[in-house]
């Protein structure tokens, strides 16, 4: 299985089209191997983004250097992984 | 350890592409008049893709088509699939909305539409979202399925690289899972609502993805989409956006329901089923039935409507 550990994701807001655009920039950077949950659309539409740990630095810093504004919406996707695992074995004990 | 019944079957949990194939065995073995099982391909890595068929009876009825899972990592899909499919057994000379509906049209439901990138998820990768096809030249692996279909193909929209998640593959059609659809459908000849279901962000979009030219049922598809999220939101008060695919979030071409409606399948939708809890593809298994209860309503309002208003 792959693993996600430290991987984060990242809730974007955007508050303008000029801010869509530049989270649109990110995505043509395929050196950081992001994921986007939900892509960029529209100024104020929630834009998430699974960041692998080694892009987590690069990415916030671009973030915050334009601007932009965002929160992590998932500190550690392992984690959650393991938890699911954890009530589908669970269930098929049951 | 396999469920003896799907009334033992636990629906609020997340199951792999065998127990979930399982499952549908027993649904037909235990509804032998109600379901009945169709193969109507293979996938890349020669899975079977199944079709439930719900008919009461009449030969080649007006159908409504739904889909769940056509991009693997959406689990929520797919365990909504299941829910449904059990609840169209036991509602059935149950609930006279229902009752009615499919007294007079048959609905087909596959439940895992992508099934070797399900699979890949369970074993390999939970993130992963395209198929597993291989790309000539390409060390990349994969096509976004929602972006294979006949409808702008090529167009604005998708990506032409084999490593973006968006690959829209080499040619419309390329992908098993897409033909295999594509080519049931057209041979059926009389479906009347095409729903493919999604996860996560919570909107009901109907067509166009490809072009900012409004279909000519605009009106009559936000009308009856209001009303399906309305139906939806009356349950739990989750709240949904409605409208075009282009207005509500992004150009997209070579898209499921774009194809279905230039078929001349008015009744195309496609929903994104719920983010509660900003946990997005990961959903709680504890959210399975609320989601799929909500989406149910939905559901009944679009079928209604298309029981209602033949074309």
């Amino acid at each position: 299985n792959e693993d996600f550990v430290g991987h984060q994701v990242l809730r974007i807001t955007a508050g303008d089209q000029a801010q869509v655009d530049k989270v649109k920039e990110l995505q043509d950077l395929e050196h950081l191997q992001l994921d986007f949950w939900r892509d960029p659309a529209q100024a104020g539409s929630p834009i998430d983004v699974r960041v692998p740990f080694p892009s987590i630095q690069s990415v916030k810093i671009f973030l915050e250097a334009h601007d932009i504004s965002y929160k992590v919406m998932i500190e550690d996707v392992q984690l959650l992984l393991e938890e699911e695992q954890a009530q589908m074995s669970a269930a098929r004990a049951r | 350890v396999r469920a003896q019944s799907t009334s033992t079957f636990n629906y609020a949990t997340y199951h792999t592409l065998e127990e979930i194939y399982d499952f549908m065995d027993l649904l037909v073995a235990e509804n032998p008049q109600l379901v009945s099982k169709i193969q109507i391909g293979n996938t890349f890595e020669d899975r079977p893709i199944y079709v439930l068929k719900f008919s009461t009876g009449g030969d080649n009825r007006p159908a409504i088509w739904i889909d769940t899972g056509i991009h693997s990592r959406e689990w929520v899909t797919q365990a909504s699939g299941v829910w449904f499919a059990k609840k169209i057994t036991e509602d059935y000379g149950q609930d006279p909305t229902f009752t009615a509906i499919l007294d007079n049209m048959d609905i087909y439901l596959e439940i895992v539409t992508n099934p070797d990138g399900f699979a890949f998820t369970h074993s390999t990768n939970r993130m992963w979202r395209k198929t597993r096809s291989r790309t000539p030249g390409s060390l990349c692996i994969g096509v976004d399925p929602n972006r294979n279909w006949d409808a702008g193909f090529g167009q604005p929209g998708a990506s032409s690289n084999p490593c973006s998640e968006t690959y829209r593959g080499k040619s419309a059609n390329s992908e098993a899972e897409v033909k295999s659809i594509v080519d049931f459908v057209q041979d059926h000849g009389n479906f009347k609502a095409f729903i493919s279901i999604h996860s996560y962000s919570q909107l009901l979009l109907y067509p166009y993805g490809y072009t900012a030219d409004p279909v000519p049922d605009k009106e009559e598809l936000d009308q009856l989409a209001k009303s399906a999220v309305n139906a939806l939101s009356s349950l739990y008060g989750t709240k949904y956006k409605y409208g075009s695919i282009i207005k509500t979030i992004y150009q997209a071409s070579g898209g499921t329901i774009d194809w279905s409606y230039n078929q001349g399948i008015k009744y195309s939708f496609t929903f994104e089923l719920r983010d509660t809890g900003f946990r997005g593809f990961l959903l709680p298994a504890s959210q399975i039935i609320p989601t799929a209860q909500e989406t149910w309503l939905a559901l009944l309002t679009i079928m209604e409507h298309t029981l209602n208003h033949p074309y």
